[in-house]
């Protein structure tokens, strides 16, 4: 059985995919023996979702700016066809023949296909998905760095004003994107590192604070203030590059979090 | 949204598909 990466995709194709393996047993244990019958009907309709899906992946891939989405749909969209032809192929034989052998497989090689097809082009897009989140994650990061040039109340209230939206846009965004894997281990990777940034945002702040404070009262300490902001901006810098790291990991990455 | 309407389809046709190929050997649950 195939392990679908989210929920969503898990949903829509994870009945199917118990459906064919049924099938797939009932092939193997020899047990089709009956005439099948004319499946013209059903095939055709595959087909017409099949071209359906084609045909609004390709407006989505044209209308995106999202260049791997662009790259990546193409050899998806013809893994699905393929399979569509193939089905087209096997309803056309097992209708001179409906006891044919090779093409009952070649029905059930159909149906799988459609069925890898279609979870392809699914996480094409979720993939696209993922990186919208990635580059959120990125601006966050590389706002983090501003934090070791604040050197006034001012800048520091600036600073807050700019990172608290980012942060919790983030947060909102992740803590979403958990819900929806079906991997416990990357869910829980995500939201254990949410929960540390959520943490730390005001110890940093407060640092920071002492920082600044410190420098103002002519820098006695300033090493040992400096030092522990830049601990706690070492701290959540690696929270969020494992948040984008665990993102862009699929179910196929089942070992990466252990 | 559209995409996953349209994987709905696909699904929905291949279910039929396998059920109707699956109902003439045993039925499928």
């Amino acid at each position: 059985m195939p392990v679908f990466h989210t929920k969503t995709i898990e949903a829509i194709l994870d009945p199917v995919a118990q459906q064919v393996s049924q099938l797939v047993i009932l092939h193997e244990e020899a047990q089709d023996g009956n005439a099948m019958p004319d499946l013209s009907n059903p095939v055709m309709a595959v087909s017409a979702a099949v071209q359906n899906l084609v045909k609004v992946g390709k407006d989505t891939a044209n209308s995106t700016d999202d260049k791997i989405l662009k790259q990546e749909m193409p050899p998806a969209f013809t893994g699905v066809e393929e399979s569509s032809n193939k089905l087209a192929e096997a309803a056309m034989e097992l209708k001179r023949d409906p006891y044919s052998s090779p093409a009952r497989k070649k029905l059930i090689d159909g149906a799988r296909g459609i069925l890898s097809g279609t979870s392809d082009l699914l996480l094409c897009f979720d993939q696209s998905e993922v990186r919208k989140i990635v580059r959120v994650a990125k601006g966050v990061l590389e706002y983090l760095a501003v934090s070791e040039v604040v050197e006034c109340l001012e800048d520091l209230v600036t600073f807050v004003k700019n990172l608290s939206p980012g942060m919790a846009n983030m947060a909102n965004k992740v803590t979403s994107r958990s819900k929806e894997l079906t991997h416990t281990a990357h869910a829980n990777g995500l939201i254990n590192h949410t929960e540390n940034l959520k943490r730390t945002t005001p110890v940093l702040v407060s640092s920071m604070k002492i920082f600044v404070t410190v420098l103002k009262k002519g820098g006695a300490g300033r090493d040992e203030a400096q030092q522990n902001r830049n601990y706690i901006i070492g701290c959540m810098s690696h929270d969020v590059n494992e948040i984008i790291r665990i993102l862009q990991l699929t179910s196929a990455d089942d070992d990466e979090l252990s | 949204e559209q995409i996953l309407e349209a994987a709905k389809a696909i699904a929905a046709a291949t279910s039929a598909l396998v059920k109707a190929a699956g109902y003439a050997q045993r039925e499928l649950v």
